[in-house]
């Protein structure tokens, strides 16, 4: 098991030589990546030599090469089925993020206590009541969980997301879900992002 | 000027302190927070030592000194004014953001191309047409702009965010905007959140 930030350092290079690679560009040097994800190049280098041998000449690592050795190591080529609780307006912002579907990330199932939104909303995913969470994640192999509803009702959400067998939880609301160490948890916030930005801007 | 990667360690450091000051724990260790900030310790107290002495002793740092130590240094503690350009789900979930205005960000205006959206929104905040943003920008010494425009608006409403004098931009749309160095640009994307977890999850 690699160490989280040397995982987490390896997610953002793939992120760029995806760009690098829609932008037609063939080779990438680690002082390219250490401007982009903010780390220095000895880092990054030993970084990309912990999942493995890849080439590199003088002019950097081949884009192509070297996501795809990235990618197979960490898996991220692989399909995930994923799922949604809350479908207000984070919620409904995801559905519609086409870069998700794109990356590899299929959301299979949709759910929302307000019985009145799922039944008039115009989605091309399934959208259910939240009572029905247990039976739909489990029947649909579903292994990863987005949560999107207010602070007051993330623990319970995730704590049934749990009991469904859901190994990664994304988390958007500002409070703190207690899960056992198996299940991953990801908490977005945007305000730290905000004070990265203010703290750059002095 | 610090490194970027100390300044985004240090942001998470000063937000984990928030949590542990809230949950009235006195004192931190560097393993306790290399555990959440994904560094080692020696990286984390040569971070925390590139601003200068904060004591410390058995037992750690003081939470609430070391809060305000790199609080200060980075001024955190600065009441930021920032502008909300699109209105749609992404920017109506950040109006109703409370943690936002708790830790220092004040949203003092919301803009919008869609002129029924601007006036039928019930918000404390004001919200104006986009062609106004020059005028409201400058005249309320806006100095952060947050996009949650539709990728393919938001070049133009960088450049006009640039024009009217902002320093800083935390970006929602898919798209790249290219702005002056000056301009700092922090781009956030779920994918790369979703990637991350999925890498741990294994
Ligand atoms: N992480 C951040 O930086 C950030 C920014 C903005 C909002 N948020 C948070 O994201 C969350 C969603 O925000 P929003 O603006 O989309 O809110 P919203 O009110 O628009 O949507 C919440 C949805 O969750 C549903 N819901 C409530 N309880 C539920 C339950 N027990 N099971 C299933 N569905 C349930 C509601 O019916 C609603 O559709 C909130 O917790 C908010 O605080 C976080
Ligand atoms: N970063 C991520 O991971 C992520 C996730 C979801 C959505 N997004 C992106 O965030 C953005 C907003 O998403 P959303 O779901 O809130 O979209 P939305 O359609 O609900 O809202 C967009 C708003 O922008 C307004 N708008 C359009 N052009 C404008 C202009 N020139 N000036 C001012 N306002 C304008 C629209 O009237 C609308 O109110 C999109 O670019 C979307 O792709 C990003």
């Amino acid at each position: 098991m690699l160490p989280i930030c040397t995982l987490e350092r390896l997610c953002k290079i793939f992120q760029v030589l995806e760009r690098y690679e829609l932008d037609h560009i063939q080779a990438v040097s680690s002082r390219d990546l250490e401007k982009c994800i903010h780390a220095t190049s000895v880092t990054i280098r030993k970084d990309i030599s912990a999942i493995g041998r890849v080439g590199v000449t003088k002019r950097g690592y081949d884009v192509i090469e070297l996501k795809k050795h990235i990618g197979e190591h960490l898996k991220l080529f692989r399909k995930r089925r994923a799922c949604l609780v809350g479908l207000g307006r984070i919620g409904g912002a995801l559905l519609e993020y086409q870069t998700l579907q794109d990356d590899g990330f299929e959301i299979i199932a949709g759910f929302d206590n307000n019985v009145n939104k799922v039944e008039r909303m115009r989605t091309d995913i399934r959208v259910y009541p939240v009572h029905e969470l247990l039976d739909i994640v489990k029947s649909h192999r579903i292994e990863l969980g987005i949560i999107a509803v207010p602070g007051e009702a993330a623990q319970k959400v995730a704590d049934q997301l749990n009991k469904a067998g859901i190994k990664g939880i994304l988390n958007f609301s500002p409070v703190g879900i207690a899960l056992p160490d198996r299940v991953i948890v990801e908490n977005i916030d945007f305000t730290t992002a905000l004070r990265i930005l203010a703290a750059k801007m002095g």
